[in-house]
């Protein structure tokens, strides 16, 4: 399952 | 990916290959704080958890790869490299962890975006990134002045996290729903910690004195 919010920042 | 958060990630890959580099090459980490270099190892630990779980691009990948493996070169060589070793300036980096590892889980635990764990470690691993520079600035007042080893590793942190901010403003104007409080309270809260460093480091530049941090 994805996190919550897409996190593609480093 | 937009330009400023290209810019920024590669001025932050640039502070830790350049540190790890220098350290390699004169054999000396004076004027580093190992407490720093080993809150960042925990905080590279903490947010990249899923770094096998799930894929995001192979830069984002290769990225985290570099990260970790130089933030743990670094630590490792300022612990255990024997000529390096010597010298660490034990006596003055004595900013203990628990006074920064110990507020950032509880704050983790209360705010973040989901009650997991991976959330959790997340959300304290960019609470960690905000404050993990506090025992360098404490060496840089203490030793006074200040070498360009570490006065170039504070300057590429500080704009990495500028160009951050530039990079958050710009997504929050061109995609939709792009809102990340957490990254962006503690992002701000991280780059004004740089703010009266880098008034110092410009003036003392400008006036091409040896940088007096004052006391």
């Amino acid at each position: 399952d994805a996190p919550s919010t897409k996190k593609d920042e480093l | 990916m937009n330009l400023f958060r290209l810019a920024g990630d590669m001025t932050h890959l640039l502070s830790v290959v350049v540190l790890l580099l220098k350290i390699h090459t004169i054999k000396s980490c004076a004027g580093i704080s190992l407490k720093t270099q080993e809150l960042y190892a925990i905080v590279f630990a903490a947010r990249y958890l899923d770094l096998f779980v799930h894929f995001m691009s192979l830069y984002n990948t290769i990225m985290k790869l570099v990260f970790l493996a130089s933030s743990f070169s670094i630590v490792w060589y300022m612990r255990q490299h024997k000529i390096v070793r010597r010298t660490y300036d034990k006596e003055h980096d004595t900013f203990r962890h628990q006074f920064i590892l110990l507020p950032c889980l509880v704050l983790a635990l209360l705010i973040n975006e989901k009650f997991t764990f991976r959330e959790v470690m997340w959300a304290f691993s960019i609470y960690l990134e905000a404050v993990a520079i506090l025992p360098q600035l404490v060496l840089l007042q203490r030793t006074r002045n200040i070498d360009n080893l570490a006065g170039h590793y504070v300057f590429f942190l500080g704009a990495y996290r500028a160009l951050y901010i530039l990079n958050w403003i710009y997504r929050y104007f061109t995609e939709p729903h792009f809102v990340h409080w957490i990254s962006w309270i503690a992002g701000i809260v991280q780059t004004l910690l740089y703010a009266d460093f880098f008034y110092y480091y410009i003036t003392s530049w400008k006036n091409n004195v040896k940088l007096e941090l004052p006391a």
